[in-house]
């Protein structure tokens, strides 16, 4: 464990943490894209599965299981709960098209062809593209919510995190995982044009930001 | 071929 991957961890915990918190706090789920919070459901889901084949730390089980809960809880907040608020006339991304090809990818490209491993891949390759429901909704609206735009921010951040530590950790430690890097690096881009209007409109102190 | 080394990353 170094210090990028625990900043990007935190971060990572921040951001769920604050949807889940705006959501409830709010009782509405008004410009959130409930398309991609199902999709980081999956990707938790598919991910850590490894919960009930191996133990690594009590850290790594703790973080796994509250992200799960939180995932799903915002899903059922969104889906469920709070349904009326649910924007889903602007929530249209054809996330099959994210699904399919990511599922293809992951039986073509992965380190070991055993059913784990491929749904490690998965989750993986579609943690990379599930946050685009999200951004696709705020380009339809225009706008996005202060509170959302730091959710954002910090999603971004967690996985830009990451890359510093894998710099760190083919350093310190030689490892290094090419398929993450690859997914982490085009995640991270993903958020570029995000990231410029977030510290842009931030400074201009302006309640939303309007991307192009 | 990576060996079954475990995701240690969350």
């Amino acid at each position: 464990m170094n210090i990028f991957r625990l900043t990007g961890d935190l971060s990572h915990l921040a951001a769920i943490i604050i949807l889940l918190l705006k959501i409830w706090k709010t009782r509405s789920c008004a410009g959130i894209s409930g398309k991609s919070q199902v999709l980081f459901a999956l990707v938790f889901t598919t991910r850590y599965l490894d919960l009930l084949t191996s133990f690594i730390s009590l850290y790594n089980t703790t973080m796994k299981i509250i992200y799960i809960g939180c995932a799903y809880a915002t899903v059922y907040l969104i889906y469920m709960k709070f349904k009326a608020t649910y924007d889903g006339n602007h929530d249209t991304f054809r996330v099959e098209f994210l699904v399919v090809p990511v599922g293809g990818l992951a039986f073509l490209v992965n380190h070991d062809f055993s059913p784990l491993e491929i749904l490690w891949t998965f989750s993986i390759y579609l943690e990379s593209v599930a946050i685009l429901p999200q951004l696709f909704m705020i380009s339809k609206t225009g706008e996005a919510e202060t509170i959302t735009t730091h959710y954002l921010f910090f999603l971004g951040l967690y996985r830009a995190l990451y890359l510093i530590n894998w710099i760190w950790r083919f350093y310190f430690e030689g490892f290094f995982d090419m398929i993450a890097i690859v997914a982490g690096v085009v995640q991270t881009i993903l958020y570029c044009d995000f990231f410029y209007l977030y510290v842009t409109k931030g400074e201009s102190g302006s309640n939303k930001i309007n991307p192009a | 071929e990576r060996s079954e080394e475990r995701h240690d990353e969350l």
